[in-house]
């Protein structure tokens, strides 16, 4: 199973937009895709018409079960989407809670990656949606997977964090002494703004290696799309915004080897 | 002095946006405004052109001296910014650890409460910029103001966010012993988009009493606002988006006693 996770602290850069979008196409083309919501806010979550608070399976009960020393048993805490070959690891709000109650426990930042070796039977690919905060949540993620996406929205503000993002992601690898690759996604572009083509040129400028050479423009119709709680990408595969992901997908595919 | 937050678990709404905006328009008023920014990410930091991984002074600072039970002085931490009558309390990436260390000890939700009655004769107002999460310094928030601005991204995910942010409210504000007034402000409105106006439609039906009769538009100069590291009502104060947070503040000031 390969394992993809979507990471940027600064929040409401399409996050989440990317991880329903591009599982959405991997489910078209009939791989297995398991989504994990590692977002105490639970947008994913409620995307797909889930409860955060009230969900009685989540990757919640997970932690709780590697704190108490049981088995994990990942597989009857997961459910099924209304996308066929779309499954998800449900978010829980009570997951805020998590670093104050076990940010120092042994072993907390290794749950999500047991979880994902236990199903790796199961599922093609697996993407994680993080949360927008440095946390034990966001630590899982990043021990749990082999190649990052960092959406970074094409304005100016966004670089500062990016370089914050990408200095986390160095601190966070060296003491968990693993490497991992990253894709860095501009998004919500809107080629009227100057703000947005001048962001792009940087964006080009400082991460020609890590940059996909694409961007994801804005697109009205990933607001509809999560109005009926279905990817666009299943919904509208036509779309402008839709098409935009194809291509990231396309790349990402061509840059690994084989689930 | 009147202590405003602005607050929502749900990223990339308007947060930041409205905090710089209002405080802008106060500044221009002749308004003595202290902006102090709780997210660890540093959006508001960054914006004024402050590091909020490398800035010594910094809202970490009196957390610090918080626990160790020494005087906060909190007048050594506030910078000046480049717009005349609006100084900023910066944020620190360290703050992200926060939760993990000091989430249980005594207290520790009422250190910017303390921090702003020791400041209360130097400002008018002062306007708290939240993280996109649930925890230590979002409950700082809340114990330290008297009114909360919850910007809610018009579009149906947004809705869900909302109730849960409003639970979480209520949730605080029973611990805490204190009743906590709020304005519901939609924004990122698209009025092309039939997703903008039928969350707008659900708001004005299910929030009549709380939400604020106007919207906030998708204005592309806040972007260019943000590049200049000025605030918009600054920059450009007849500027649509500029324009439609000056009648945001009318409604603030009249629902509001003066400072
Ligand atoms: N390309 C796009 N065009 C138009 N709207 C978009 C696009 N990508 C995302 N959005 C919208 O922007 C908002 C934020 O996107 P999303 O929730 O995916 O960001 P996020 O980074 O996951 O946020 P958070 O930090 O809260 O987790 C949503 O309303 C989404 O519908
Ligand atoms: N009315 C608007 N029109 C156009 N762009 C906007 C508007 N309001 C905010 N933005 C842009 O949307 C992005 C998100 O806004 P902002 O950073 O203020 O949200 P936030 O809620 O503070 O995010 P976070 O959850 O990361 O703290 C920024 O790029 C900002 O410039
Ligand atoms: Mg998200
Ligand atoms: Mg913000």
């Amino acid at each position: 199973m390969r394992v993809w996770a979507v990471a940027n602290q600064k929040g409401g850069v399409g996050k989440t937009t990317t991880a329903v979008t591009l599982g959405g196409w991997l489910a078209r083309r009939r791989q297995r895709v398991l989504l994990v919501d590692l977002d105490p806010h639970g947008s994913l979550t409620s995307y797909f018409g889930f409860d955060p608070e009230s969900n009685p399976k989540s990757g919640y009960v997970l932690f709780k079960r590697a704190a108490e020393r049981k088995p994990l048993n990942a597989h009857d805490q997961i459910e099924h989407t209304r996308v066929e070959g779309l499954d998800l690891l449900c978010a829980s709000t009570a997951m805020a809670t998590l670093d104050r109650q076990l940010g120092t426990t042994e072993g907390m930042g290794l749950v999500i990656a047991r979880t994902l070796r236990e199903l790796d039977g199961d599922y093609d690919y697996a993407i994680i949606d993080c949360p927008p905060m440095l946390g034990v949540l966001m630590v899982n993620a990043l021990a749990a997977c082999q190649h990052l996406i960092i959406p970074v929205q094409t304005e100016f503000l966004a670089l500062k964090g990016l370089e914050r993002m990408l200095r986390t992601l160095q601190m966070v690898q060296r003491s968990r002494d693993f490497s991992l690759e990253y894709t860095i996604v501009p998004t919500l572009f809107d080629k009227r703004t100057r703000a947005s083509l001048d962001t792009l040129r940087t964006l080009r400028e400082r991460y020609p290696d890590s940059l996909w050479d694409g961007v994801i423009p804005v697109d009205t119709r990933f607001r509809e799309a999560s109005l009926a709680g279905v990817p666009l990408s299943i919904m509208r595969p036509g779309a402008r915004g839709a098409q935009h992901y194809r291509q990231l997908l396309e790349y990402l595919l061509q840059e690994e080897p084989a689930p």
